[in-house]
């Protein structure tokens, strides 16, 4: 099972 | 006092057509860099990064930055209004809570111009770090499209794999699976036809194929796309609009549960 992961964890707000 | 000429005014129409499915609302800033707008969708999966240079205008005024909260569907209501060969001027005056577009034919014998409100819009901005990718490809994107439309007949996820075999792109559904494989070809007559792989380490990622057709409504901008990868990163797809700059699409990837 393959779970859709989001943007967060790859790039930082800024 | 904002005033940005562009002579090829259908490429603001063919940029708004490929982001407007994919984000509702978005800033557009204006510096003296150029015209930009970072966004994301509503689930933060996908990200659209668009610059279109300074130079790339025939004029270009920004006195000082903007940022121009618009809604992305009415925009392109308005930009449809644009002729194929028109020029579109985009204005709007410091303080004001509108923008102008202006549409000029090319012999001047019409002129139009379309006011449409701005909006207050709360982004979030994401820095984007330079990275190393573990694989490159670029190929024709009449040909990503292609693959991308044809798989999701099939299956609702792609696994994009690199090997020094080639691209893989791959699906599996209900009714069975699928597997299309584009090897380096730089043989062909013309530069934009050819699909190249440049593999630092083989790399393989599954991503939504629904995000993957979204981003292919970019295609009229470019005759070729760039794909990179990284075990560790967001796929980035690129698009370069000539002269002026890009419409990159960032996605992140589905992982093992």
């Amino acid at each position: 099972e393959v779970k859709q992961v989001g943007l967060f964890p790859f790039f930082e707000q800024v | 006092m904002l005033e940005l000429r562009l002579v090829q005014g259908n490429l603001l129409k063919k940029v708004l057509e490929a982001v407007k499915d994919l984000v509702t609302d978005a800033n557009f800033d204006c510096s003296s860099t150029g015209f930009s707008l970072q966004a994301m969708d509503s689930s933060h999966v996908a990200l659209v990064a668009l610059l279109l240079r300074s130079e790339g205008f025939e004029h270009y005024r920004c006195d000082r930055n903007v940022s121009m909260g618009m809604n992305l569907n009415n925009m392109a209501k308005m930009l449809k209004c644009a002729g194929n060969d028109d020029i579109v001027t985009i204005k709007a005056d410091d303080g004001s809570d509108t923008v102008t577009f202006m549409f000029e034919s090319p012999n001047q014998d019409k002129i139009a111009d379309f006011e449409m409100k701005l909006m207050d819009i709360d982004s979030e901005h994401l820095g984007i770090p330079e990275a190393e990718y573990h694989a490159i490809v670029r190929m024709p994107s009449s040909e990503f499209a292609r693959i991308c439309k044809d798989l999701s007949s099939i299956g609702d996820t792609v696994v994009i794999s690199v090997t020094k075999e080639g691209v893989k792109f791959s699906t599996r559904g209900d009714i069975g699976n699928a597997n299309v494989v584009c090897r380096q070809n730089t043989t062909v007559d013309k530069p934009e036809e050819s699909t190249t792989i440049e593999m630092h380490e083989p790399v393989s990622l599954t991503f939504a194929l629904r995000y993957m057709n979204s981003f292919t409504k970019a295609t009229p901008l470019s005759s070729t796309v760039t794909i990179s990868l990284s075990s560790e990163l967001p796929v980035v797809v690129e698009y370069k609009i000539a002269e002026m700059g890009y419409i990159r699409f960032y996605l992140a990837p589905k992982i093992e549960d």
